[in-house]
């Protein structure tokens, strides 16, 4: 574990934590997308399949099940709660779900370090999960509007990744061989999707103006 | 791949 790693998980968990705090307690989505959040489930449901196979640390365990229990959670709130569902606004987040699993699920199959279920799962969770904010980020163009913590949820998620990347550089230097090219190529896609927001991100907060992201 | 190739991260 180094601080970058640690940083990224933290930033990770306030993320997660951030959003369904929001939905809890003002009780709205409004602003979320639906998609996305089922995305990252699935991310993560894909991702620690070895949670009760494979235990490496009790940090490791209990950040799984974070994980996974806000992930789901968020999903259920907006699909089930009878006052947070009222706002979702489905007909602005219409992203279509296999548009984004299929060219994972096909990539997976085609590119991945070893042809077994595990693996071939984890390396599409890696997939997934770079171009799994793209239906939030589709919304957040369409309504324009972009709450404090919707923009702060999406910039602290970019965040995470970002500091996952110097995780790696650190890990390349510090341990032998320690090759994951392909968790390094989706992690910097999945940062550079981000890139774009993270730069009116700023300079809505620099400007001291609200978020607006063009059309 | 050689066996270093383990899944210790989230």
């Amino acid at each position: 574990m180094n601080i970058f790693r640690l940083a990224g998980d933290m930033t990770h968990l306030v993320s997660v934590l951030v959003l369904l705090l929001k939905i809890h307690t003002i009780k709205s989505c409004a602003g979320i997308s639906l998609k996305t959040q089922e995305l990252y489930a699935l991310v993560f449901t894909t991702r620690y399949l070895d949670l009760f196979t494979d235990y490496i640390s009790l940090y490791n365990t209990v950040m799984k099940l974070i994980f996974l229990g806000s992930s789901f959670s968020i999903v259920w709130y907006i699909r089930r709660h009878k006052i947070v569902r009222r706002s979702y606004d489905k007909d602005q987040d219409t992203f279509r779900h296999y548009f984004i699993v299929l060219p994972c699920l096909v990539l997976a199959l085609l590119i991945h370090h070893k042809f077994t279920f595990k693996e071939v799962m984890w390396t599409f969770s890696l997939y997934l999960e770079a171009v799994a904010i793209l239906p939030q980020l589709v919304l957040l163009q369409r309504t324009r509007n972009i709450d404090n913590l919707t923009g702060q949820y999406v910039f602290l998620l970019g965040a995470y990744r970002a500091l996952y990347i110097l995780n790696w550089i650190y890990r390349h230097y510090t341990e032998p061989h320690y090759v994951h090219w392909i968790t390094w190529i989706a992690g910097i896609v999945q940062t550079l999707l981000y890139a774009d927001f993270f730069y009116y991100y700023f300079q809505s907060w620099k400007n001291n103006v609200k978020l607006q992201l063009p059309a | 791949l050689d066996e270093s190739h383990y899944h210790d991260e989230l």
